[in-house]
């Protein structure tokens, strides 16, 4: 299980010489990182709270699948609202990646990672213009986009890794990806861009090494579960929440007032279909939203139950 | 030294016990169920 | 004028070879460096202010000294002698703490135990003296007054893998991690002070007295709920009306959370960690200490 870590150079060379992901737009399917890269991924994205950080991601290319190894941070904050936040780290990234070398790491850049605290994985204008000027000079390369927030409040990495089409390519019809809540205020840009890129499937590895630090650390990760509170940790993001969802209730309510003063039959079928999937979007962010709630204050009863109704 | 250990952490049951935790306690679990309501 | 400096330089370096030092340094105050007359450059002035303040800083003498180093702020930006910038660095951080304004100093001495450029026109700074100046930072952190700054100060220096080698981390430890410190280790970290750190505070108390005080006053806020200003005097060695007097004034100061009964010579200690909050790290202690009785349970093979 340990063989992924071993690097093939001349293997590299050879697959940067062929380019195959020159002959098709959609080359790249899937990815694999590794619990090292994860971790320290997560723990800087939690790092930078509600600002959204930036680091770059070391790795190979196996077949269509883009492997990371390793991940480090770039001393860049507030990536959504800079034109290419990277150009501030060029010199660092290229100080690092050469120092790398020198000490044995030979694994080259093959991506970036930034945070999105709150508003879910997906790309926006800023990150599409980013990767594709990735993918134009620097190829093979990965945009990966985690939630610190969602992460805390789902109980799991919220985490989406995506590779841009090129410019003025029609992608095949999508199947649509796993639901996730945009806020009101990201819509549009999410919107206008969505068909920009695709979403590549995830799978993670780990060395021999990790598994047994990971039992270990899995050892007292029960005193994490049995003493942690969600509804504590996450009163902001579930406010956030709250109210991104009665802002979309009422821009459709608007939208239903001001379509039903035609009277439906005016309303074109595809017209009322949209307003109806917006409304059961909205009611899917309710429960979701209902259910962590739900979840976390089951947890709370049972904590009350475990440490508290025992008297003396 | 066992027994000794065994009783300093039966001692530290119930884990709190003030009327402010049972407020913050009871107010959480209100507003949960009130948002539950609301979704509903 | 130039013939007038010349004299006084030659007078002040007998002044400092016969160790004169306040002499020596008026001697050179004299020199007039704002007249007009001559074309004096900012470094040229910069080198006499940083040396008239460092003689009087050989007699402890703060006043004088700062009156000069101020002077010397105004022109050590366009000095290009990097020696000349240490040294007035130097003569700064030790101006802090001789005025008591503790914590400022430690933040000045430990970026100057942080000099990466060791060598300054021939005078090598050594290592010796890097730690020097990393002590003098723990000192001045220990002596500034408890509250969020100081600890923030001490986890920087904490984590300094440096300061591990020092003699005086197990106190810096003990400080850190908020325990409270006894007698035999104060004395033991008293004996390292400098004279004006071991100065009596104008209610005959030392520097160091109310330090300590404050720290362990600090450090039972952390162990107890509430107690008795007689407790509380007899843990902090002193009478429970002073325990009082100084609870309250860092009560008020912000510095410790907590509310006084006076009727019944109570203080409660407050903590900002919500209740719920709270509850949760009993429910950590709870299974610490549950995960310890099973392992001494498995380690007597039970």
């Amino acid at each position: 299980s340990d063989s992924v870590y071993i690097y093939d150079e001349a293997g590299q060379a050879m697959i940067q010489q062929q380019k195959p992901w020159l002959r098709e737009p959609h080359y790249f399917k899937s990815v694999r990182i590794s619990a090292l890269a994860l971790l320290k991924m997560v723990v800087h994205a939690r790092s930078g709270g509600t600002i959204e950080v930036m680091g770059i991601m070391q790795g190979k290319i196996e077949g269509d699948t883009i492997i990371v190894m390793d991940a480090f941070v770039l001393p860049v904050e507030g990536t959504e609202t800079r034109v290419n936040a990277q150009a501030d780290a060029y010199e660092y990234m290229v100080e690092y990646a050469q120092t790398n070398k020198t000490v044995g790491r030979l694994e080259n850049v093959v991506g970036w990672y930034h945070s999105h605290p709150g508003y879910g994985c997906w790309l926006s204008g800023i990150d599409v213009n980013t990767q594709l000027q990735n993918q134009k000079y620097q190829e093979p390369f990965l945009a990966v986009v985690i939630d610190p927030t969602r992460t805390v409040s789902a109980g799991k990495v919220e985490i989406g890794a995506f590779r841009t089409y090129p410019e003025g390519y029609k992608p095949p019809d999508e199947q649509p990806s796993e639901y996730q809540t945009i806020p009101l205020n990201k819509i549009e840009d999410f919107g206008v861009h969505c068909k920009q890129y695709y979403p590549l499937d995830i799978t993670y590895f780990k060395s021999s090494l990790d598994s047994h630090l990971l039992d270990l650390l899995w050892n007292k990760y029960w005193v994490n579960t049995l003493s942690s509170s969600p509804l504590l940790g996450n009163r902001d993001y579930v406010a956030g929440q709250v109210a991104d969802l009665a802002e979309k209730l009422e821009h459709v309510e608007n939208q239903l007032a001001h379509s039903g003063c035609v009277g439906t039959f005016f309303v074109p079928p595809h017209k009322k279909k949209e307003e109806e999937s917006q409304l059961s979007k909205i009611t899917k962010d309710s429960s979701k939203i209902t259910v962590e709630q739900v979840h976390g204050l089951m947890s709370q009863v049972i904590k009350d139950a475990l440490f508290n109704s025992i008297s003396p | 030294s066992l027994l000794r250990q065994i009783s300093s952490l039966l001692r530290r049951l119930p884990a709190i016990e003030s009327a402010k935790f049972q407020d913050d306690f009871l107010t959480e679990y209100n507003d949960t169920l009130l948002m539950t309501y609301l979704a509903m | 004028e130039e013939q007038v400096s010349v004299i006084r330089e030659g007078l002040a370096e007998l002044y400092v070879n016969e160790e004169e030092w306040s002499k020596a340094a008026q001697m050179l105050s004299g020199i007039d460096l704002e007249s007009g007359i001559r074309m004096l450059d900012d470094t040229y002035k910069l080198s006499k202010c940083v040396k008239i303040a460092l003689l009087y800083l050989e007699d402890d003498d703060a006043v004088n000294a700062e009156t000069f180093i101020k002077k010397a702020s105004f022109l050590v930006n366009n000095s290009k002698d990097e020696g000349l910038n240490l040294q007035y660095k130097v003569c700064y951080a030790r101006i802090l703490d001789l005025k008591r304004k503790f914590l400022e100093a430690a933040l000045r001495y430990y970026e100057l135990s942080q000099l990466e450029k060791r060598e300054f026109e021939g005078r090598q700074v050594d290592e010796d003296e890097l730690q020097q100046a990393l002590t003098a930072a723990v000192t001045c952190t220990i002596l500034a007054a408890a509250g969020p700054q100081r600890s923030r100060v001490l986890a920087t220096l904490y984590k300094d893998e440096r300061c591990s080698k020092l003699k005086i981390y197990p106190i810096l430890q003990k400080v850190y991690l908020e325990r409270i410190l006894r007698k035999p280790e104060v004395d033991a970290f008293a004996e390292e002070l400098k004279p004006h750190q071991k100065a009596l505070l104008p209610d005959n108390s030392t520097v160091l007295d109310r330090a300590m005080i404050e720290h362990n006053l600090l450090s039972a806020s952390k162990l107890y709920t509430n107690i008795s200003f007689e407790e509380l005097g007899a843990l902090l060695g002193i009478g429970s009306q002073k325990a009082e007097k100084i609870a309250a004034r860092m009560i008020s100061e912000d510095r410790m959370k907590g509310s006084i009964d006076q009727v019944e010579g109570i203080i409660h200690f407050g903590t900002d960690m919500e209740e719920l909050q709270q509850w949760d790290q009993q429910i950590v202690n709870i299974c610490q200490a549950l995960n310890d009785v099973l392992d001494s349970m498995a380690k007597k093979g039970l």
